[in-house]
């Protein structure tokens, strides 16, 4: 669904 | 109740439903490594930043909008949850568990690990800290991508927590199999201090509330319900009085 934003493109987090 | 809840697809309508619960861990991670007070705060500040941003781009087009920071905060926050009841779950039986689940040779060094947690062993100064414990001996064992969202993860605790109510143990065994089957060792590590509900984070949870909203612990004393003041308190330029002519 392209009108669903990307919850990724919010948060940038180095996965540990 | 019914423990297969989490496997139905998850509403696209929550910000909860979005999140990993492994971005989750990584900022809980974070937040208890980092030794200073300014970048623990920093760390559950950008994962609430994100949400919060994360959430008006979800909502943009929306009109009166429940969906709000809650099911993190529950997580993040397990010694203040009303809304769900007790898991009946400590460490020993986590322990048992784990031995049980892992095929783990009932009298070797891994299960007398689990089951005395509470004994110094180690150089990690882990004693006592059963997460920890279980943390080193799932590592080898665990699936090494996560697969939960928030939303799933409140659900099987949900699961759980039913479960327990209605006195089913075989149930409630199969539901804490479905969450942990799941998750890595460290959400593992993470979800185990949830349901022991101790954190270990080292920031209290005045911090916690300030960060979210400045009137956020005033409000929690007045209602003790996370998901109002999570709700109500959702937008950090509205103050407690103006939400108060709603309350009251």
């Amino acid at each position: 669904d392209a009108d669903v934003p990307r919850w990724d493109a919010f948060f940038k987090c180095n996965k540990l | 109740m019914a423990s297969s809840s989490a496997s139905q697809p998850p509403s696209k309508k929550t910000v909860a439903s979005h999140v990993p619960f492994a971005d989750l861990c990584s900022t809980l991670e974070r937040i208890q490594t980092c030794k200073s007070r300014p970048e623990k705060t920093k760390y559950f500040k950008d994962f609430l930043d994100s949400w919060r941003k994360f959430h008006d781009a979800l909502h943009q087009k929306e009109k009166d909008v429940t969906d709000s920071f809650y099911p993190a905060m529950r997580l993040i926050l397990p010694q203040l949850e009303r809304e769900r009841m007790a898991y009946g779950i400590k460490e020993t039986m986590l322990a048992k568990l784990y031995i049980e689940l892992l095929n783990l040779p009932k009298d070797g060094k891994d299960a007398a690990k689990l089951l005395h947690y509470r004994a110094p062993a180690g150089s990690r100064g882990d004693a006592g800290d059963f997460a920890m414990i279980a943390y080193f001996v799932l590592k080898p064992r665990s699936p090494k991508r996560g697969r939960l969202t928030i939303e799933q993860v409140n659900e099987h605790l949900d699961a759980i927590a039913n479960n327990n109510a209605a006195k089913n143990k075989g149930l409630l065994k199969k539901s804490l199999l479905q969450l942990i089957t799941q998750s890595t060792a460290l959400e593992q590590k993470w979800l185990i201090r949830m349901i022991i509900k101790d954190l270990k984070l080292g920031i209290s949870q005045q911090t916690i509330f300030s960060i979210f909203h400045p009137d956020a612990a005033e409000l929690h004393n007045v209602t003790t319900d996370l998901e109002k003041v999570c709700r109500q308190l959702h937008d950090p330029s509205v103050s407690l009085s103006d939400v108060s002519i709603t309350l009251f």
